[in-house]
């Protein structure tokens, strides 16, 4: 058998401006530490890699703590729009949705996109009727309601800015 | 941003990537990390590639297929393909953020051009850690 492994990203984070607390670092290590043995568990099993970065990714979703899932951030009008995409190496098969609302795991969504349609892409109304004909979980606005989340958007609320996690603002015109 | 990347025991690897996207981004917009080829991408003969950063950005730079066409046409290594990508390409656009990839001799790469990125990795010879780069 061949060597294998995983890895993960949780994004970017706006605590690292000086607010990251020994508690918060712990938190974030805490989830990733999870996140990294749901995933490592599923290959070192014998799994397939493409359900070990799905299990990695929705323990992630799961936390209010990284910029996905639960702990989306908000959008202009106060929504939590949500992408995922996922993809496998051998069949280059991929599956993606995007400005999708209300759904707990997004990735799982993806995850069906690629393996029960015959698209590549659902966006929208499209995809989250897509999810519900595949019984995903669904989530009223308050799973995805966060303080901090909140209060980064009154910062920029009604501006023409937005904000990644880890900058302050980013210009809205693009090429 | 979060996500994924893995190589199995079968050399087979996956890319996932999920995102709420940016605070205050303008309704309709789709563009974060987790586009097919954009930020995301799985390729068993080279890399499988998930991105977090400035969405546009990626889009624009192709970032996660990109690693990989650098390793099919010019022969690159993860490592060279992954940092030409995040040091050099997409810093010429104005890119900003990261990417982590790994191919099918499970060799890793975590490359970033930007403050404060959330890492963990594994390896079945038992290199690990869970870190955040600041």
């Amino acid at each position: 058998m061949a060597r294998f492994a995983i890895a993960l990203h949780g994004g970017a984070g706006t605590l690292i401006k000086g607010n990251m607390t020994p508690d918060k670092e712990k938190a974030y290590k805490k989830v990733l530490s999870e996140a990294l043995q749901k995933g490592y568990t599923v290959l070192e099993n014998d799994g397939a890699a493409v359900d070990a970065v799905q299990e990695a990714v929705m323990c992630m979703e799961d936390s209010a703590l990284f910029n996905a899932g639960k702990g989306s951030v908000f959008s202009a009008n106060g929504t939590h729009e949500m992408e995922a995409a996922i993809m496998e190496g051998k069949t280059r098969k991929a599956g993606a949705v995007a400005l999708l609302t209300g759904i707990k795991n997004p990735i799982s969504v993806a995850r069906d996109v690629m393996e029960k349609s015959q698209h590549v892409f659902l966006l929208g109304q499209g995809a989250l009727e897509f999810a519900k004909s595949m019984d995903h979980v669904l989530q009223d606005s308050k799973y995805f309601y966060d303080e901090f989340r909140y209060q980064q958007w009154q910062e920029i609320k009604g501006s023409s800015q937005f904000q990644l996690d880890h900058s302050k603002s980013k210009n809205s015109k693009f090429g | 941003t979060v996500g994924a990347v893995a190589c199995d025991r079968r050399s087979n690897l996956a890319a996932a990537t999920s995102t709420g996207g940016m605070t205050n981004k303008m309704i309709g917009r789709l563009g974060d990390s987790a586009v097919p080829g954009a930020g995301n991408y799985a390729n068993n003969k080279t890399c499988a590639v998930s991105c977090t950063g400035s969405g546009e950005y990626f889009l624009r730079g192709v970032v996660a297929y990109d690693v990989s066409c650098l390793m099919e046409m010019k022969n690159m290594t993860l490592q060279e393909a992954a940092e030409e990508v995040i040091q050099r390409r997409i810093l010429e656009i104005g890119g900003d953020g990261g990417l982590i990839a790994v191919d099918a001799e499970a060799n890793i790469s975590l490359p970033f051009n930007t403050e404060g990125m959330y890492r963990a990795f594994q390896t079945s010879d038992g290199v690990a850690g869970v870190k955040i780069y600041k």
